[in-house]
């Protein structure tokens, strides 16, 4: 028996909207630490985990740990049909080949459901193992967005820098290249609005920004990004999701042949 | 030139 009620359903929706173009089916494992997905693109360049700690539903009843395959379009077309303020209810059960969605409006005069099948998928977790990284940029994700969109219309790559000048987003295109400089900020109004850099040493990558692009469909959830780099490592895009969890987002280099 | 690289080389299975 499993039954996730999530007051502020609308993170469940940004959620989707971050993940369902990146991962095509996915398992959703539910445990006593809270509702988590790992999976990755089909060309295993880049991974996403999820986590939306049990603590930040208002009601978390799963009795044993279970893992549920959905498609992330289907699901994303289903949590499309709850309203933004909408309260949203996850309900399973063992052995069965189903889950529930259930929407209720913030004045419960409307209360949908919405049963979905579920799939078997094999899933390949893997281990992430803590590690030190090299640099740690932080930055209002709005601006993450719009650096790795402008970009893209100029080159497929991105050359990520850190120095102790700031960070360095550049590429190259038939049309020219383009360089831009973000500095350490944090005489900003609002904490959100900083840019903070963190460098033990200096890191230079390149990254495909059509990934990059892809993770910055999870700007809504979160109004800062850290980035952090290290040269021996895929790169990490984390967006903390308030009071639950995390979206982490996982790319591999480019690596020169 | 340079090649994509997996995050299978980077993270193992378990």
């Amino acid at each position: 028996m499993l039954e996730l009620r999530l007051v502020q359903g609308s993170l469940l929706k940004k959620v989707l909207e971050a993940t369902k173009d990146l991962v095509t089916d996915a398992n959703f494992d539910c445990s006593a630490t809270g509702f988590s997905l790992q999976a990755m693109d089909s060309s295993h360049v880049a991974l996403v985990a999820l986590l939306l700690r049990s603590e930040g539903f208002e009601h978390y009843r799963c009795d044993r740990n279970i893992s549920m395959g959905m498609n992330l379009n289907n699901m994303s077309k289903m949590l499309k049909c709850a309203g933004n303020d909408d309260i949203i209810t996850i309900k399973g059960d063992d052995g069965s080949d189903t889950v529930t969605f259930m929407f209720e409006s913030p004045n419960q005069d409307k209360i949908s459901d919405f049963e979905m099948k579920l799939m078997d998928i094999d899933s390949e977790h893997l281990g992430i193992p803590e590690a030190e990284y090299h640099a740690i940029v932080k930055m209002p994700s709005s601006e993450f967005q719009r650096i790795c969109k402008d970009l893209s219309s100029i080159g497929d790559t991105v050359v990520i820098s850190v120095t102790k000048e700031g960070v360095k987003f550049s590429t190259r295109g038939d049309i020219g290249t383009a360089n831009i400089v973000c500095r350490q900020n944090k005489t900003v109004d609002k904490p959100e609005e900083a840019t903070i850099i963190e460098m033990n040493e200096p890191v230079s990558l390149t990254f495909a920004l059509r990934y990059l692009n892809s993770f910055t469909k999870a700007t809504p959830l979160s109004e800062s990004v850290t980035v952090s780099l290290s040269s021996e490592l895929p790169v990490v895009v984390e967006y903390k999701i308030a009071d639950m969890g995390y979206i982490r987002f996982y790319l591999a280099p480019k690596i020169e042949d | 030139d340079s090649k994509q690289g997996n995050i299978l080389s980077f993270f193992k299975k378990i």
